[in-house]
């Protein structure tokens, strides 16, 4: 199982319609200060239900949208796709690949899709629990989040260690 | 349940020491429960000892040694249990050309059974991938994509 | 004592706009003085502005962008009031390499007035100094230091 | 006025006499992970009369005496001076050249010295007053501490405005 693809549009910096494909292996991304890399990190957790803002460097969900330059105006709405590759079924689902959707409005309403049908946080939440992709996962490190690991109290240590489990 | 958390804590601990030596190419590493009155919520203790000095506390590692025991600690979790993909955001930036050098290839080993979407401003690590994305702003505030092949890599990096 | 403080206040503001607009070549930058009921024990706030992108609160900022707005800060507080020197460690970890240069152009023109000694990883940081000093551990655990020239320095650095 | 001389003995990885000349304009320290360089700036700041062991990355406050490694023992004292140009009479004092003396033992007692002779910290505090090297100074910044300046409150950068006027 690998992530295959991410849509955005209107998320953050991503103004306008982007697609990446990524392979398995090593995929390396580069780029100047500030253009986007980490709001590529954040549409990441954002797309598999981050509910909690601050995690995503914001103060108010809306904050997600992108909210114009000097030259461009601020959108209405934004959204995101991942799709990962299931050919080893380790998600429960029976789909080879499966698309995970979320989109948000000016109003801070959310909607989250699954193979473009619409759902559930809950559902969402369901699909990856036990995968390492969850709340305590180790599998998406942030910008200056690496030593959480030893920073943090021998309790937490414990909730890293036991979503792994 | 808490059986089943300790047989998994004595598995993890193997594969942090194992991880850990390899590497620091030495030294050595443990992950125990704390000695609490109720081990139902114990928490979890790391000790290291650096390749020819003494086991410290963790707060007089340097900048570059406590990064490369995160990392692994993430990789000895990885090996026990990999995940779907592995997303990390310029965890390179306190290490030296030595261990940044150690810490590709041993990225490029772990890459066989797990993808990697690496964030990084260092020449090492753009070299290690097997592609790149670089994302820049064309456009002041508006970030835009672009595939690049290895021989891109020296112009337009950040 | 607060008139006082308010009027370093607006030359810090000023200095801080000047230092930042410099650094990053356009943009803008604010110092204020909190909106608080009490002037007496009212903080003080920053606000910032990307060249070409829209005023956003400080967490929407990225690493290098905060890093910079960091250095402009300090260095505007050291251009009006010099300090007998100005000990850094790896404050460049999150810039880019286009960040990097910008910096050590900006770090050459304020050591005519103040002495730098920074620590370092950065090979264009290790460029900009007149003088270089090399901390390595021929024994473990134990530093020793070589003062290098210039043309040492691709054969020690860490 | 700047920093001449730094000379270390015993003080955390500098277990052997350590001697380093500093020039006026840009000094660059270099060398691998873990060998020495922020114990570099824990000497200079734990000279100037920082007490807060936790500042320095230590629990007690004999965590700055170099405690041994496989193949050496541990030392039973730590002592750092530093050496500043006073040319220009920016430290209240007669001399042209000023020396900050610290030594530590195993009992965990600190004894100060100005210019060889014995002093309280307190008379050390109040020669570097409004110098900008105090407490809340810009003037050393650790590893990691960059973006304090950002993160803190309101009320911290005050202080730091407060000590810089
Ligand atoms: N909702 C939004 N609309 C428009 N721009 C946004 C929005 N949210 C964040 N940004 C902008 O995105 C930029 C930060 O991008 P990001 O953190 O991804 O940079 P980065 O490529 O990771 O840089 P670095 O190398 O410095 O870490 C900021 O300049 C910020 O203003
Ligand atoms: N009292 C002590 N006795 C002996 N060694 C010590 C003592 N205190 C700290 N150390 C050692 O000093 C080392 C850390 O040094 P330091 O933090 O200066 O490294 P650094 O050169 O800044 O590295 P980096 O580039 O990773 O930041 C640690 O390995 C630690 O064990
Ligand atoms: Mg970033
Ligand atoms: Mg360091």
């Amino acid at each position: 199982m690998y992530l295959k693809k991410i849509e955005m549009k209107g998320f953050k910096s991503f103004a306008e319609h982007t697609e990446i494909i990524f392979k398995p292996g090593i995929n390396v991304v580069v780029g100047p200060n500030g253009c986007g890399k980490s709001n590529l990190v954040d549409a990441v957790r954002w797309v598999l239900g981050e509910n909690n803002i601050r995690e995503l460097r914001g103060q108010k969900s809306e904050d997600v949208i992108f909210n114009g330059t000097d030259k461009f105006r601020a959108l209405s709405m934004a959204s995101v796709e991942i799709v990962l590759d299931n050919a080893d079924g380790l998600l429960p689902l029976d789909y080879s690949e499966v698309a995970v959707g979320r989109k948000i409005f000016r109003s801070g309403e959310s909607e989250f899709y699954l193979n473009k049908a619409r759902v559930r946080l809950k559902d969402i939440n369901k699909v990856f629990t036990g995968t390492g992709l969850g709340k305590c996962g180790y599998s998406i490190i942030g910008q200056g989040e690496l030593e959480e690991v030893l920073n943090g109290a021998p309790m937490d240590r414990r909730l890293i260690l036991e979503e792994a489990s | 349940m808490h059986r089943e958390f300790i047989s998994f804590l004595d598995q993890a601990n193997k594969s942090f020491k194992k991880t850990f030596t390899e590497i620091f190419g030495g030294g050595d590493a443990v992950l125990r429960l704390e000695n609490a009155e109720d081990k139902l919520s114990a928490g979890v203790e790391i000790e290291v000892k650096m390749p020819g000095k003494k086991t410290q506390a963790l707060s007089l590692l340097s900048g570059g040694e406590r990064a490369l025991t995160c990392i692994a600690f993430i990789f000895a979790l990885l090996r026990l249990k990999p995940v779907p993909f592995c997303l990390l955001d310029e965890i390179d930036a306190a290490l030296d050309e030595t261990n940044l050098t150690r810490f590709a290839r041993f990225i490029r080993k772990m890459a066989e059974e797990v993808q990697f979407i690496i964030i990084s401003h260092r020449q090492a690590m753009m070299e290690a991938g097997e592609i790149v994305y670089g994302i820049t702003m064309p456009e002041k505030g508006v970030s835009s994509v672009l595939t690049l092949s290895m021989n891109d890599i020296e112009s337009r990096a950040g």
